[in-house]
């Protein structure tokens, strides 16, 4: 970013990076700042959003960190990521909810509190893009993105759709979307804490069946919460995260994103160059943002969502699928706080036509340059992919596979050519029933 | 009540919204000078020239 060429000039436009600021007309004064990278390769690729999660944090966490064009040397200059998800892509990366990364509002109340308002906010800003960017609005679209996002990226696909069935705008090609180590169904992902947990060696016997006497209790909570509640939802979040913190509390100190790695005192990861990156005055003045902080993660943000946190959003799903779109729900195997066993099982548990020949399918190896990077186990528009090797995010730990698996899921050839078909339905049944 | 159930001092202070968006912020070594961005209408420059600005703008950047 800094040595900008200047403003105007058409080689600037070849070099097909473009930030800006999109106006949210649900609000008072609200402006959405995104980052839209054209594909390095072929000009007709798709066009995949990523959305990061939280709640709260900003989309440049994962634009530097995970999949996007470039990572930050230590003196601040950016090289290329060999496996930006630009390479396969049309990318965007869009800070929201408003008050997170460069996004900001002249309002309070504009600071979103559910799933509505975030994917109206995305919706609007999706018809001002491709309102802008003609050219894209045909392409293949995909949602995309990991963690908190696993509520956001269902509710934005419904969005999607609703929208096109109702004719709304630009019509949106909307083909599929992603969840990694996604939250989107607390009622079984909470309840899997325990479980995943003694699975993988982190608490005795004996812990994991005094953390099973709240699973219950968290669970009528959650029904209580439902999808619209309000008080019985920040209740059933302090009730079903200890669970989480019942775990952690006898898990040694282990990363809570990745099981192999341990926190050096309260520091998992060090993501502060991106900070210091774009609190840079060269930075700040090519991105066009003048005078408005980079906000990393809001904690406003994070305390705005409680009371969408443990809000089912698997309810709006097997319409999507029902309709053609399709769903990949991946997650690295090490991480604790999306586990993969939580999201196999509501992915296993969804009612929709496929469900039975879903659970019946076999896991067959997600392989990557010849060697196993996971296992993968799809039904039609149905894919759930447990990544080797990986944590909570994905794209950092495995860029490789991440980016052969989005490649592979986009056109529709996930299981790949060299796929060898090792294990019997039994197993199958073992991403789920193992515990 | 769940707490007193199950003798659990999970309700720790720590363990409150606040608390848990602050650890997560902290565990990702971010120090955001903001807690989120909502700015001031009356002092800043780019919110004075709101009004005329399309629905989006956007530029290119090297």
């Amino acid at each position: 970013f800094p040595n900008i060429i200047s403003d105007g000039g058409a080689t600037v436009e070849d070099l097909g990076h473009h930030a800006g600021y999109f106006k949210l007309p649900k609000s008072q004064g609200a402006r959405m700042f995104y980052f839209f990278f054209e594909s390095r390769k072929k000009k007709d690729a798709p066009v995949v959003i990523w959305l990061t999660g939280g709640p709260g944090c900003s989309s440049e966490l994962a634009m530097f960190y995970e999949n996007g064009p470039f990572k930050i040397d230590k003196n601040m200059s950016l090289a290329w990521n060999e496996y930006g998800w630009d390479q396969a892509s049309n990318l965007l990366y869009v800070d929201q909810p408003v008050g997170t990364g460069f996004s900001y509002t002249t309002d309070k109340s504009d600071i979103r509190h559910d799933e509505t308002g975030v994917s109206d906010d995305l919706y609007d800003f999706l018809q001002a893009f491709f309102a802008e960017h003609p050219e894209l609005a045909n392409k293949d679209f995909y949602i995309t993105g990991e963690s908190y996002a696993g509520h956001y990226i269902p509710a934005f696909a419904a969005r999607v759709h609703k929208g096109n069935r109702a004719n709304e705008g630009v019509h949106v090609n909307l083909k599929g979307f992603a969840i990694g180590n996604g939250l989107t169904d607390p009622a079984i992902q909470y309840p899997a804490y325990p479980d995943y947990a003694l699975e993988m060696g982190l608490i005795t016997q004996a812990e994991h069946d005094r953390l099973e006497k709240i699973v219950p209790l968290c669970e009528l909570s959650i029904k209580l919460c439902g999808t619209d509640g309000t008080t019985s939802c920040l209740a059933s979040y302090l009730v079903c995260n200890t669970l989480f913190t019942g775990v952690m509390k006898h898990a040694g100190g282990v990363n809570h994103y990745d099981i192999r790695k341990k926190c050096e005192g309260s520091l998992c990861y060090d993501f502060s160059n991106m900070e210091k990156f774009l609190n840079l005055q060269s930075v700040r003045k090519s991105l066009g943002v003048g005078d408005i902080e980079f906000v990393s993660c809001s904690t406003s943000v994070y305390q705005a969502m409680l009371q969408d946190w443990m809000r089912n959003l698997e309810v709006g799903i097997p319409t999507l699928l029902e309709d053609g779109i399709n769903l990949l729900v991946y997650a690295g195997e090490y991480d604790l706080i999306c586990n993969w066993l939580g999201n196999s099982r509501w992915v296993n548990a969804m009612e929709w036509s496929g469900k039975e020949n879903f659970k019946a399918s076999k896991e067959v190896p997600f392989v990557v340059d010849g060697k196993e990077a996971g296992k993968l186990k799809s039904y039609g528009q149905l894919s759930f992919l447990k990544v080797h090797d990986a944590g909570h995010m994905v794209p950092m730990d495995q860029p490789k596979a991440a980016l052969e698996m989005l490649k592979g899921w986009m056109e529709n050839s996930l299981t790949g050519v060299d796929a060898v078909t090792t294990s019997t339905t039994t197993e199958g049944e073992d991403l789920v029933a193992q515990m | 009540s769940s707490s007193t159930l199950l003798n659990d001092r999970s309700f720790e202070i720590s363990n409150l919204p606040l608390s848990r968006a602050e650890k997560l912020i902290r565990e990702l070594n971010l120090f955001p000078k903001l807690d989120v961005n909502v700015i001031d209408v009356t002092d800043s420059t780019l919110a004075s020239a709101e009004e005329e600005v399309p629905s989006i703008v956007e530029r290119s950047f090297r």
